[in-house]
């Protein structure tokens, strides 16, 4: 007997081959080759006394449990079974040679010499992938089967985990990452029932300052009961630090709108049960901020837009008359730009009334309010008169009446600021000579 | 003031009292400026150590009162500080026969607040010297001598405008220190030999005014400037609407 070492090739060859091989011998060849390989043999020489059925001289071909027949005889001998270029190929990666030679080997009384054999065998690729091919150890894989020279290995459906044996697939939902603007997301199988005990986590996260909207797909169907909310399976959503709630049964909820870049969902499921699941598209925008509104009716808002979101701006100015104000802070514009927060990145400032301080002093003069508002806000009228009639009142362009001006200052109506004077009257004196004798 | 009553208080609110070489008179203009002779400022007949003063010194030393017609409440009511002076440049002092280009200004260096005791006087319209004619009813008014006595109170004295030929006639023969005096375009006179009103030292710089028939403004038509005796004949006055562009030059827009 003997065996072959676990080589890609070989050869196996009659004993004393080429020279005739001895009687009465029995030789076995093991042929092995390494894991993942199938033996093919061939016979390159063969040359054995011919019998009917091989009953002298033979060699015996086994492999993987079964006989690959038995042959003898020459290549032009009308008896025997010469195997002349049949491949041998087993299934596995071995094959068992027996050779058998009878007490003499004469033909009527003439001592005939067979050379015996001589075979070449080679190593060649299992495809274990392929179904029949027996293999030895272990399941074929659960899912995908993938074949290379010299073995194979496994793999599972998209959402599957490959486990520890290398052949089985069981659901990975775990740590599923959603990060496009939009997709879909499903329990794992949907539309067909979802795997028992399942912990499935699937999160989506967007760009901060874009919203998320769940949209919820029919069928649904998760696990229920009548009297108890969800104590079977349970579909929980997180809106960042905010719970949106736990969802189950064969309702779909509505539109949920996160208002949150970050969504967390979790998918639990019990030891049993044959529920459809769930699909959900999410959908993202640009989150939305509070529609402005103006703090007084001074307060103009430009071009206000219905909606305004993430990055939109809006710029605000007051009526005539009125000053931008930001606590205590005139401001020459303003404008504010909604953060990804959701919040404005400045409060809405306001319009106070324009005040021009108490109108310059007349020297030898005084001034009077002409406006109903005696104050020196905007659009209030003062009018300047002298001391008279000592002095009288020249004015500068014939305006002695001045506005409050929308740029604080008092304005004659010509939109002069210089304000008038008092110039002495000349020979009026309030008591003249009166000459009473004649 | 010969032959004049007291004035009443408010009858000449311009009335000013200066003191700078001695008593004298102004006339308010505007509320910052007074008119007045310019041989109140400098006097002719100084000797040579007195005449080396400057405008500046003058200012400097100068009275001005304003508001009351009672001497002693006039003072109460305190001097008027002095910016600058201005003296006619045709004024000679040194000539004493001759006071052309008798007329000064004065300007305070606070304006004063008007009312019915400070009240300046007008100038006269350039184009209208109607006021010059003979006739023509002028008041002079003054803290000056009557009597030779120094008015304690301010007088009042009306004296017509006199026909210049009278006048020239009238000071034929005369003399000022064994000169004859001249008596210019820039002068007119007024009053008369008989009547017994006549303006008389401490006087001069004062106005002579006259009351506009139509707007009823009092104008100040002449400075009180010179004479020969007082209350005995004409009194000698600076023609105001000579100078206007003068005066106008210096006070601006005032």
């Amino acid at each position: 007997s003997m065996p072959t070492s676990k080589k890609l090739y070989g050869e196996v060859k009659s004993p004393n081959y080429p020279k005739p091989y001895p009687d009465n011998n029995i030789t076995t060849w093991d042929i092995s080759v390494p894991k993942g390989f199938r033996v093919k043999l061939n016979f390159w020489q063969f040359d054995l006394e011919p019998s009917e059925a091989c009953q002298y001289d033979y060699v015996k071909i086994t492999a993987d449990k079964q006989d690959l027949g038995r042959y003898c005889g020459q290549a032009d001998s009308i008896t025997g079974n010469h195997p002349r270029g049949k491949e041998f190929l087993s299934t596995g990666n071995h094959m068992q040679l027996l050779f058998h030679s009878d007490f003499s080997n004469e033909e009527n009384g003439v001592v005939v010499f067979y050379k015996g054999f001589l075979a070449y065998y080679q190593a060649i690729d299992l495809d274990e992938c392929v179904k029949g091919n027996d293999i030895e150890d272990g399941p074929r894989c659960q899912h995908f089967c993938h074949n290379y020279v010299g073995g194979y290995f496994c793999s599972c459906q998209p959402g599957y985990r490959l486990q520890s044996d290398l052949h089985t697939c069981r659901v990975d939902c775990s740590n599923e990452l959603f990060t496009e603007p939009s997709g879909y997301l499903s329990s794992p199988g949907y539309p067909q029932s979802y795997p028992a005990e399942l912990q499935c986590n699937y999160s989506i996260r967007v760009e901060k300052g874009m919203t998320i909207t769940l949209k919820f797909l029919e069928p649904f169907e998760i696990d229920d009961h009548p009297q108890v909310r969800c104590p079977y399976d349970q579909l929980k959503i997180q809106a960042g630090q905010k719970t949106i709630g736990e969802f189950c049964g064969t309702v779909p909820p509505r539109n949920i709108e996160t208002n949150s870049s970050s969504v967390d969902i979790l998918f639990l499921t019990d030891e049993s049960g044959l529920s459809r699941g769930w699909k959900i598209w999410y959908s993202t925008e640009r989150i939305r901020c509070p529609q402005p509104v103006p703090n007084d009716d001074s307060t103009i808002i430009k071009a206000p837009q219905p909606i305004y979101r993430y990055q939109d701006y809006f710029i605000v100015t007051c009526k005539t008359g009125y000053n931008l104000m930001e606590a205590d802070e005139k401001l020459a514009s303003f404008t504010s730009v909604c953060q990804d927060d959701g919040t404005w990145h400045r409060p809405m400032p306001r319009c106070e009334i324009v005040n021009c301080d108490t109108p310059r002093i007349l020297k030898n003069g005084d001034f009077d309010y002409v406006s109903q508002k005696k104050n020196n806000n905007y659009q209030s009228v003062v009018r300047y008169r002298c001391n008279e009639p000592y002095y009288h009142l020249v004015t500068n362009t014939g305006s002695d009446t001045y506005t409050c001006s929308p740029q604080g200052s008092w304005k004659d109506q010509n939109g002069e600021e210089e304000i008038p004077a008092c110039l002495p009257v000349c020979g009026l004196p309030d008591s003249p000579i009166l000459e009473i004798q004649r | 003031i010969i032959g004049g009553k007291d004035a009443p208080p408010g009858s000449f609110p311009w009335q000013a009292m200066t003191i700078i070489s001695g008593r004298a008179g102004g006339a308010l203009l505007g509320d910052r400026w007074i008119l007045t002779a310019a041989h109140t400022v400098f006097p002719k007949g100084q000797s040579e150590s007195e005449e080396t003063q400057t405008l500046e010194q003058v200012a400097e030393k100068a009275e001005i009162f304003l508001g009351h017609t009672v001497v002693t409440e006039l003072f109460k009511l305190g001097n008027r500080p002095v910016r600058r002076l201005f003296v006619h440049p045709d004024y000679n002092p040194n000539d004493e026969h001759n006071f052309d280009g008798d007329i000064a200004l004065i300007e305070l260096r606070d304006p004063v607040t008007l009312g019915p005791d400070v009240l300046p006087v007008c100038l006269p319209d350039p184009g209208n010297s109607s006021f010059y004619v003979p006739g023509w009813m002028g008041y002079a008014s003054g803290f000056g001598v009557e009597k030779n006595i120094l008015a304690n109170k301010l007088k009042y004295a009306p004296i017509p405008v006199a026909s210049q030929v009278m006048c020239q006639d009238w000071l034929q023969g005369k003399k000022i220190n064994r000169r004859d005096p001249v008596f210019t375009a820039n002068m007119f006179c007024a009053g008369s030999p008989n009547e017994g009103k006549d303006t008389c030292q401490g006087d001069s710089g004062g106005a002579l005014t006259v009351r506009d028939p139509v707007t009823q403004r009092w104008v100040a038509t002449g400075i009180v400037s010179w004479g020969i005796g007082c209350g005995k004949g004409y009194g000698f006055y600076t023609k105001v609407i000579n100078y206007l562009d003068w005066v106008k030059g210096i006070v601006g827009k005032d």
